[in-house]
């Protein structure tokens, strides 16, 4: 753990005055095999300590805190600041309904974070849409079908490309009344420039107010590269972290916060359709420094 | 690093990025950095090239002792496909019965999750558009009684293979995790030996997290078999870098795509080539 291997290093002792230049020096390295080990990419691990250590440079040791505990907090309050900011709260449109489109990698969650969104806004008395888009993945849509079932929300699709069935669930939602509309899209990798395109098309087809990226929260380095991708080329409004419910340091959703530039508005806490939170950055910097 | 790599900690630096770019494992990345440096001081190591050549030799020397072939010397021969969610157990297992079908093999799918929301209907999908037979029983029912009626048709109609999928689960969860043993011993029960594979599937784009899943599930119900998926993604999969060298387990398959051909056996000395791609 990130505080015993500091303890270690600047002793036991409580002690008055300010962190010396030798003490920073010693700690900065642990600290960044820390941030290595929770998954947090190399790159913004470099940054991270650069700015950690104008804050830990002459910092004044708390009275009654041990040096290593001074030092834990500049670690946390940092990482708070990095992953905070921004609201948690979906965007709504001036003009419903809200279109919200979903987009990430195979496998990450986005089909079942749908539902866990839909459920949650009909919760705040919300009458959202859900919308199979992906017409890739064997029973995709029947996957979508059955939990908005499970829900009791609409659900819309129809045999056309997925740039059409999204303008189709916003009409039939508009001849509704529903005031949101949620695009699940198929998995694709980053560098698919055909699935990119997709994603290109289906926005500018039905201009979403929100696009939400799912992230597993168990991705390593590459998640950097993966958040930069779609936000150049589809654009992105926002992130849900996944699979929070597991034992994953979660150093992705730093990776992602900060190449992104978008806020992290939830997380997935399990399998179920009621396992979704608000995004709390400070439990998540907790849980990296670890 | 430049062309004489005049090796100072700036290259060190840069190779130890690069390494960490990979997902190898921080531990992993230390061990290769420190050798590289006791052989730099004897020497060895001058050129750029030289440099890449040992750390090449170091990973392929970790992954080369861990190539697998799959087992199955059974019949039927049983083999349970684990893993958290998401990473392509599913999709696996359709391209694995597609592999075996090409041998000219009999093999039967087992619907072992009952209860993702339309998981059935994924592998029963898969089946169906490569000629493959679905065991299947209610969305919800136990996974234990798929497995146990699976592995008496498979028995009574002289099936080859039967590969059972069964629902992700993270390995924190220990609930999940003693259904998973159940349902182990639910084949053991029935066929009087152990299932011939048990195959743990991770995904390539999975950072540390992938050496807990590793772990855990070898501990709960042992793991014959990995297979790592998503490797046509930008991630290298460097964990299984770290698991090679933690864990004696052999990895026998890599996934490289959605199509059902899209499954290469692993194979050490290409994986450590297309990590310096
Ligand atoms: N434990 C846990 N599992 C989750 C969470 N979110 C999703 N899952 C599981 O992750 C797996 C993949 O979820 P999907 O919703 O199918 O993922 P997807 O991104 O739509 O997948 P593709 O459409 O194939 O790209 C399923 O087993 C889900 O139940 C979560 O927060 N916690
Ligand atoms: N790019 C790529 N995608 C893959 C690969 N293997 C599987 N996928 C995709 O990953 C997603 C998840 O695959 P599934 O087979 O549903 O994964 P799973 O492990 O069975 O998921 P759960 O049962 O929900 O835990 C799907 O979109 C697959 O098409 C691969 O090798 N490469
Ligand atoms: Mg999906
Ligand atoms: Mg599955």
């Amino acid at each position: 753990v990130l505080s015993d291997r500091l303890r270690s290093i600047l002793g036991k002792a409580s002690r008055k005055g300010r962190l010396s230049v030798s003490d920073i020096d010693n700690v900065l390295s642990e600290i960044k095999v820390a941030l290595i080990e929770a998954d947090v990419n190399i790159k913004v691990v470099r940054e991270f300590i650069e700015e950690l250590k104008v804050d830990l440079v002459g910092r004044e040791i708390a009275s009654g805190l041990k040096p290593h505990e001074e030092v834990v907090r500049a670690v946390y309050e940092k990482l708070v600041e990095y992953l905070g900011g921004g609201g948690s709260d979906l965007v709504v449109s001036p003009s419903p309904p809200t279109v919200v489109m979903m987009v990430g990698l195979q496998g990450s969650g986005k089909t079942t974070t749908c539902a866990k969104l839909a459920n949650f806004l009909k919760n705040s008395g919300r009458h959202p849409v859900l919308v199979a888009c992906d017409v890739y993945r064997p029973a995709a849509i029947i996957q979508l079908k059955v939990l908005a079932e499970t829900i009791n929300v609409d659900f819309f699709h129809k045999d056309a490309p997925p740039p059409e069935i999204a303008k189709g669930g916003v009409l039939y939602a508009k001849e509704r009344g529903r005031d949101f509309v949620i695009l699940d899209t198929a998995g694709r990798l980053h560098m698919d420039e055909f699935m990119m395109q997709e994603l290109v098309n289906i926005r500018d087809v039905v201009k979403p107010t929100e696009i939400v990226l799912v992230v597993d929260a168990m991705t390593g380095q590459e998640a950097a590269n993966v958040a930069k991708v779609f936000k150049e080329r589809v654009g992105l409004t926002g992130v849900i972290l996944t699979k929070m419910d597991g034992d994953a340091r979660g150093g992705a959703a730093l990776s992602v916060r900060k190449v992104a530039g978008v806020p992290i508005k939830f997380v997935g806490v399990g399998e179920k359709v009621d396992h979704l939170e608000r995004f709390h950055p400070d439990r998540v910097a907790g849980r990296i420094i670890g | 690093f430049g062309e004489r790599a005049e090796i100072d900690s700036d290259t060190i630096d840069q190779i130890e990025e690069m390494l960490i770019s990979f997902d190898i494992s921080y531990n992993v990345v230390n061990k290769i950095i420190n050798e590289l440096k006791k052989d730099i001081n004897s020497k060895n190591v001058k050129t750029k090239e030289d440099i890449k050549k040992f750390i090449k030799d170091k990973i392929y020397g970790i992954l080369k002792p861990r190539e697998g072939k799959l087992n199955l010397k059974n019949k039927p021969s049983i083999i349970l496909v684990v893993g958290v969610n998401g990473t392509g157990k599913t999709t696996t297992i359709a391209k694995l019965g597609y592999l075996l079908k090409k041998q000219n093999l009999e093999v039967l799918f087992s619907a072992g999750d009952t209860f993702r929301a339309a998981a059935i209907e994924q592998l029963e999908a898969w089946g169906n558009r490569i000629g493959i037979t679905t065991i299947k029983q209610k969305q919800g029912s136990d996974p234990g009684g798929v497995v146990y009626d699976s592995i008496n048709i498979a028995i009574s109609k002289n099936y080859d293979v039967v590969i059972i999928d069964t629902a992700g689960r993270l390995h924190t969860k220990e609930n999940l995790m003693e259904e998973l043993k159940k349902i182990r011993r639910v084949i053991e029960k029935l066929t009087n030996r152990e299932p011939d594979e048990i195959l743990l599937v991770l995904d390539a784009l999975t950072g540390h997290n992938a050496i807990n899943q590793a772990k855990y599930f070898k501990e709960a119900i042992n793991i014959t078999g990995i297979i790592l998926t998503k490797l046509d993604s930008t991630a290298k999969g460097g964990i299984i870098v770290s698991i090679a060298d933690k864990f004696d387990i052999p990895i026998k398959f890599i996934g490289t795509g959605e199509k059902i051909e899209d499954l290469e056996p692993f194979d050490a000395h290409k994986f450590v080539d297309a990590l310096f791609d």
